[in-house]
């Protein structure tokens, strides 16, 4: 349902859903979204709003749309049978000369209040995205970044569909080793590792210990204290 | 404690390893740290096996997780520890095929340390390299420097993945724990990750244990 709104800046587009600009980045937002997922698994396009900000040779698509969770019955799959569940989800995707990047992707429950754009403590997380304009080529650069990446650790895909996933899993991981840098007091340094294409879920899963949270299990005997010499 | 202590220049350590797509970094640091043990009370550097602990350690989870404490208790009620060479890591559990006669290491006991971190370091410059568990935040784009992550972000009570200590020092006036890693020498300074040391940074205080070779 459309839903006006003014403009909040005047050199911001008014959320104008009608616009069929929209159509091609809220379907790959879309996409993206159920990347993974099995057929019958997937969540559909609710409400669509979405506004575009001109940059270098593309386009930054801002969208807000409501993401119409299927219901899930299979006792495997979850514990609880699920009815219809609605998220509220933000997007910033990235189009350069048909070539989409997914930036940014905020889901919540439809009572969440989503974070203001421009919200300056948020902004200032974000550099490179919030240089006005972005850099020049900015999905350009990332899709050489990223397969310099491939070819660094020696990465491969099976279809072009994963490769497009990953990229987009790459160019998060970029902006979250930027928040991570800001917020190390020591002298560490991140960035690209072979990691780099992993989602966190992903990385948390497949490489760490949940079991650890749980303490240290067995209570083992105190050491003895070093006497000091 | 010394100022600065590193057992990989003692011989203490044998080279960084892999755990591969698999949560099995528990058994990496325990036998991390019997290599050390085995090394300062028996004389000998030998590399020992992850794959016994993941196919026969009953008590842990393989891939899906382990603590070193059931760790310590699985090595003793088996018998020991084979080597790397004899039982080779294959990155997902099968089916037990530990013999007592290839055992080439035994422990005795097992002990938890204290939360102290310079006591910490008084243990480890006296008596080796010791298992560690902490919360991993930020680990997955880690390439090299010692890491402060602010608290809230890196909190001791996330803890999720097992390491091990075999050094401490200074970099020009920042304490640093030497920590080895088990993601290959292609990740962070050839394997290794180092640690703010003084805050309990990421909890590397709170699961500190070690075996025992008498």
């Amino acid at each position: 349902v459309p839903v006006p709104a003014k403009p909040r800046a005047d050199d911001e587009q008014a959320w104008d859903l009608s616009s069929p600009e929209l159509l091609a980045p809220a379907r790959f937002a879309l996409d993206m979204y159920n990347y993974g997922r099995a057929a019958g698994m997937r969540a559909v396009l609710g409400t669509v709003r979405g506004r575009v900000r001109r940059v270098g040779r593309g386009s930054l698509f801002s969208l807000e749309a409501t993401m119409e969770e299927p219901p899930c019955n299979d006792p495997l799959v979850c514990l609880l049978p699920v009815t219809n569940k609605t998220l509220l989800c933000s997007f910033q995707v990235l189009d350069e000369l048909g070539k989409h990047v997914l930036l940014r992707r905020d889901c919540g429950p439809v009572n969440t209040k989503v974070p203001e754009y421009g919200n300056e403590t948020f902004s200032s997380f974000l550099p490179m995205l919030n240089k006005d304009p972005l850099p020049q080529d900015f999905s350009v650069k990332m899709a050489t970044v990223f397969k310099d990446f491939m070819a660094t650790y020696n990465r491969t895909y099976e279809t072009k569909e994963e490769t497009q996933w990953r990229l987009t899993v790459f160019t998060r991981n970029m902006v979250r080793v930027q928040k991570i840098q800001a917020l190390d007091r020591g002298t560490a340094q991140y960035g690209i590792t072979k990691f780099s294409d992993l989602t966190e879920e992903e990385f948390y899963t497949i490489y760490l210990n949940p079991l650890l949270r749980n303490g240290s299990g067995k209570k083992m005997r105190p050491a003895k204290s070093i006497n000091g010499r | 404690a010394p100022p600065e202590w590193d057992w990989r220049k003692k011989g203490a350590v044998t080279e960084v390893k892999d755990q591969g797509m698999c949560g099995s970094c528990w058994a990496f640091s325990v036998t991390g740290n019997v290599e050390g043990q085995w090394f300062l009370n028996r004389g000998t550097l030998l590399s020992l096996s992850e794959q016994e602990l993941l196919d026969c350690d009953k008590m842990d989870k393989a891939c899906l997780g382990g603590l070193p404490s059931n760790a310590y208790t699985a090595i003793k009620n088996l018998g020991g520890l084979e080597t790397e060479d004899d039982y080779s890591y294959q990155g997902h559990v099968q089916a037990c095929n530990f013999s007592a006669q290839r055992a080439k290491v035994y422990i005795n006991d097992s002990v938890e340390l204290s939360k102290n971190e310079n006591k910490m370091a008084a243990w480890l410059a006296q008596k080796g390299p010791i298992s560690v568990a902490i919360n991993a935040f930020g680990m997955q784009f880690y390439r090299h420097g010692i890491a402060r992550p602010l608290k809230p972000l890196c909190s001791p009570w996330l803890i999720d993945h097992a390491v091990l200590l075999v050094g401490y020092g200074n970099r020009s006036k920042t304490p640093y724990w030497a920590i080895k890693n088990s993601w290959g020498t292609n990740w962070g300074e050839e394997g290794y990750y180092y640690l703010y040391r003084g805050s309990g940074a990421c909890g590397v205080n709170t699961m500190a244990s070690s075996a025992v070779v008498n």
